[in-house]
């Protein structure tokens, strides 16, 4: 029985508010959202519009692929380049009340989850070291 | 009693052989080291000398903190600046027969987890995604 209880948890109170993440702006280009991830260490953070709706993630990986030319790395394109034009629209996204075990699945294959309100206001993220925290000590009761 | 087996197991089974995964060697300089990150999509890869030995772990957040500037981001440094010199060496890592309950402790803080022999040869990494597939198979038996 003790199995399942994690499992049907939500997950509100294990979330990353939307005050402590980083973030960038969909019409900020790419050599300031490579700033943003390079002073706050991450190497992906949530794509927001000006009402803090979301729009998408923007990765280091995503930003460097744009900057791959035929020979070498050409970074001058990067103040050129708009987030919305390379960012990943189609990212899962959980809801406050969405049960623990949606956000075990869905963080196999995505190393964090944003969690929007029903306007699709950005609320904060889940991200799989949390949720790795709580099944070691889920595990070790 | 079920719930210490999966904490037992060892994790020989699970990695990523190293034949699989991207690598750099401490003698390369950072603009290539950060090619390698970019075509191969990943955000760190480990270190490693031409004896196939464990040095430590490159990253993009630490390639690109060695180009920040006082205004702006200086890539030019980049092929002046050798992986050794910036590379995170003090990393944890794994033998074979470590249990499953060591590695999911170590992935909290760490997005993979470097496999070693008994001379720190190079056999391979332990991922969060790989621990999380198996831990939500676990939890719905
Ligand atoms: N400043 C720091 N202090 C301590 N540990 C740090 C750290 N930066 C990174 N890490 C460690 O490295 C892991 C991977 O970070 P990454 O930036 O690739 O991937 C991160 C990043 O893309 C995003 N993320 C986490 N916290 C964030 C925040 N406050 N703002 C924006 N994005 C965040 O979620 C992903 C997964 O995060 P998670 O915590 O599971 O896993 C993190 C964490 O264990
Ligand atoms: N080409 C690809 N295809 C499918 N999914 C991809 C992918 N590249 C990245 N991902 C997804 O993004 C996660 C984070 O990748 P990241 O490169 O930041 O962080 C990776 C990377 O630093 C390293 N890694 C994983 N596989 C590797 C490999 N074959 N060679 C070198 N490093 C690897 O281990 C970290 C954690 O990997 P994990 O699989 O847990 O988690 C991966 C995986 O879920």
């Amino acid at each position: 029985l003790q199995v399942y209880s994690i499992l049907k948890n939500d997950i509100r109170d294990i979330i990353i508010p939307s005050d402590k993440v980083a973030n960038v702006l969909v019409g900020n280009n790419l050599e300031h959202a490579l700033l943003v991830l390079t002073k706050s260490g991450y190497t992906a953070v949530p794509v927001l519009d000006t009402d803090y709706k979301l729009h998408g993630l923007i990765s280091t990986p995503l930003i460097l692929d744009a900057t791959l030319g035929l020979e070498r790395i050409e970074f001058e394109n990067l103040e050129h380049i708009k987030v919305e034009e390379v960012m990943h629209r189609d990212i899962p996204y959980l809801k406050l009340d969405d049960p623990f075990e949606r956000a075990l699945n869905l963080l196999i294959n995505n190393p964090f989850l944003c969690v929007v309100d029903d306007d699709f206001h950005f609320e904060g993220i889940l991200t799989r070291r949390v949720i790795l925290k709580k099944l070691a000590a889920f595990l070790h009761q």
